[in-house]
């Protein structure tokens, strides 16, 4: 809640790190951070989904192969999926977000060819024509 | 609940 709190007047990288080292720490870390970050992510308040976008990002850099593995999972990545299609929660979320949300899928699909799922989603999104470019 | 090993998934979404 901290590193994600719309009030924050920038990116709090103190409580960032924090939750990034707590997830490094728990056996359950990666499984219970997902869940939280799909949930702020579909915020109807941008500036809460930019955060944690942010976070997300910051997590996939430094949690490791566990946190990889996690979203990894259709079962995250269709809560992504439902961020930028306009059959789900599309037409309610910032462009910016959106925006966001494709860059991350592109970019780990280059950085995390293993993680063959986030492939299958990124071009399932292509072929329904919702990532253009 | 999730466990630590639990390998399970759901399918891709449609959209």
């Amino acid at each position: 809640d901290k590193a994600t709190n719309p009030s924050n007047r920038q990116e709090d990288w103190e409580y960032i790190i924090g939750f990034c080292d707590q997830i490094n720490k728990e056996l359950e870390g990666p499984q219970i951070a997902v869940r939280l970050l799909a949930h702020k992510i579909q915020s109807p308040q941008e500036w809460e989904a930019v955060q944690a976008l942010t976070v997300l990002e910051a997590c996939m850099k430094n949690c490791g192969r566990r946190f990889h593995n996690e979203v990894g999972k259709f079962r995250f990545l269709n809560e992504l999926i439902k961020v930028v299609s306009p059959k789900y929660l599309g037409d309610r979320i910032s462009e910016k977000v959106k925006t966001k949300v494709i860059e991350l899928l592109y970019s780990w699909t280059v950085a995390l060819p293993e993680e063959s799922k986030i492939k299958d989603a990124y071009y399932m999104l292509k072929r329904q024509g919702i990532v253009m470019f | 609940t999730v466990s630590f090993h639990d390998d399970s998934d759901e399918d891709l979404l449609n959209v």
